[in-house]
């Protein structure tokens, strides 16, 4: 076993479901928690009490996606739930579990909650993962771990709960909660899914790029990654746009551009002929409407951004370019206008940013330019890759040579070398 | 088989996501060499009851993909301690 460091400074513990899964029923899940944390005090000197008043010690809620800890979760599959360890601070105890999953109890199909929640809950009381070959603390998901209240813990993790907070004494505490009267039956039939495939960030071309409130995002298909002003990639998995942005059809694709408003921070994503406006992260009423709203007359855009130096908004499509003043309402006169008066720049680019920094950004497939602090012509040395500079993506390995030469002209060498190298 | 280009990349987030890489540090441009992530591998390997070989083989490949806790493993990051080094 192995320890976090941290233990409860108290041997009573209160516990509360603060949100449920949809595929179970409150009183099931109600009695797998409890059962789940009995499972740690039958073999230690620790005693849990449910509670209905908040501020409970171990805090349990079903939630899905970013959820602003630190650990997002990602649908079906992957990861499963995760727990803070004890110490001071408001998250301790708190046990998160991905509300995607579909949560079972003791059958084959599912995610059981009660093998989670006793694993998550190893967590809670200041375990860490064990590479033990029979412990609920390996961090792998391994099935159902049958009826709860037959359940005992393997020896590893009864010896790490033991040296976390001593042997229970003579006197053995309540049993525990009786098993559900009824057996959980999943409402669609088998539902094991395998993890949904993420466009893998490394090598894809981005749909749309936007700096929203200072972070850049990446939008790819459904899904989207989020940069923050320091360079940090907030996940190396992306998250789902219906998860974030509530209000935009359920069957959209993807979007072709995101901009945020200079007059009134509001943000504008367009896909297609259409466009939606967001306050923070819900539509307002009345979307989508028709990109003829701002005077466009293309079948869609490449890309959109305002540019710092003067709060216009520009729309990019093949080789042109337009010119929009949010505060008037109107495209200014005399576009659009050759993209090639940008120096350097290709024509149909992905999406456009002005980013923090100052500078302006063109995405284009793999690469990006960048264009000095209101320049219009690209710095030299672009355009350089998106997956290495943005997305923390590491650059191809050399090929290993397959067999080691013995030394020049002694012998036939027999590497793989570069195409056309010689 | 080799391991592609595809499954090393994803390979390498998801040692770094469970501990046994350092996480990127976006003011230096140092990469990971090959020899670390071997090790990184062997050691995940071992944790996960496979052989370690230090390969990102199909085995290694496949344990990555099943559903799992989102804590690290290895929870003494060295990310965390050279920030500790740096203050």
């Amino acid at each position: 076993y192995a320890v976090s460091g941290s233990v409860w400074q108290k041997s009573h513990l209160t516990w509360r479901v603060d949100s449920f899964p949809v595929s179970l029923s409150q009183e099931t899940t109600r009695q797998l928690i409890g059962s789940a944390l009995y499972t740690w005090s039958r073999e230690s000197n620790l005693h849990f009490e449910e509670t209905r008043a908040g501020g409970a010690d171990i805090r349990v809620s079903f939630v899905q996606g970013s959820h602003d800890d630190g650990y997002p979760f990602d649908g079906p599959g992957g990861t499963l739930g995760h727990a803070f360890f004890p110490g001071v601070g408001s998250s301790a105890g708190a046990t998160h579990m991905d509300a995607d999953e579909s949560w079972t109890y003791n059958v084959a199909e599912g995610t059981d909650l009660f093998a989670v929640a006793v694993h998550e809950f190893g967590h809670s009381l200041g375990l860490s993962h064990s590479s033990a070959e029979n412990s609920i603390m390996k961090p792998y998901y391994q099935g159902t771990v049958g009826e709860h209240r037959r359940y005992r813990l393997p020896p590893d993790d009864v010896q790490g709960i033991q040296a976390l907070y001593g042997k229970r004494s003579a006197h053995p505490g309540a049993d525990a909660p009786p098993a559900p009267t009824q057996r959980y039956i999943p409402p669609r039939g088998p539902t094991y899914r395998p993890r949904l495939p993420f466009p893998d960030r490394c090598s894809t071309h981005f749909d749309a790029v936007a700096n929203i409130r200072g972070e850049v995002f990446f939008f790819k298909s459904r899904y989207f990654w989020r940069v923050q002003a320091t360079r940090q990639l907030v996940s190396l998995n992306p998250a789902h746009l219906g998860n974030f942005w509530l209000g935009l059809p359920p069957d959209l694709t993807r979007v072709d551009a995101v901009y945020e408003r200079a007059n009134d921070s509001k943000i504008v994503f367009i896909a297609g002929g259409n466009y939606w406006v967001f306050k923070d992260t819900l539509v307002e009423p009345g979307y989508p409407r028709p990109l003829t709203d701002f005077g466009l007359n293309t079948d869609g855009v490449d890309g959109a951004f305002v540019w710092k130096h003067n709060k216009k908004t520009y729309f990019f499509r093949h080789n042109r370019y337009w010119r929009f003043d949010e505060r008037q309402g109107r495209m200014d006169p005399g576009y659009p206008r050759d993209s090639n008066l940008w120096l350097g720049l290709p024509s149909d680019v992905d999406d456009v940013i002005s980013w923090t920094d100052g500078h302006t950004y063109f995405f284009k497939g793999p690469q990006y330019w960048k264009f000095q602090d209101g320049q219009v012509e690209a710095d030299p040395g672009y355009p350089h890759s998106i997956a290495l500079n943005w997305m923390y993506c590491a650059a191809a390995a050399p090929p290993e040579p397959t067999q080691e030469p013995e030394g020049r002209g002694q012998r036939d060498c027999n590497c793989q070398c570069p195409a056309g190298s010689g | 088989s080799r391991p592609s280009a595809r499954d090393l990349s994803s390979g390498m987030d998801w040692l770094t996501r469970y501990g046994y890489l350092p996480p990127p540090d976006p003011y230096s441009a140092q990469q990971q060499t090959l020899d670390g992530l071997r090790d990184a591998v062997k050691t995940m390997q071992r944790f996960a009851g496979l052989r370690p070989t230090g390969i990102l083989d199909d085995d290694t490949i496949a344990m990555m993909h099943k559903p799992r806790c989102s804590l690290p493993d290895i929870i003494l990051a060295s990310g965390y301690q050279r920030h500790r080094r740096k203050r």
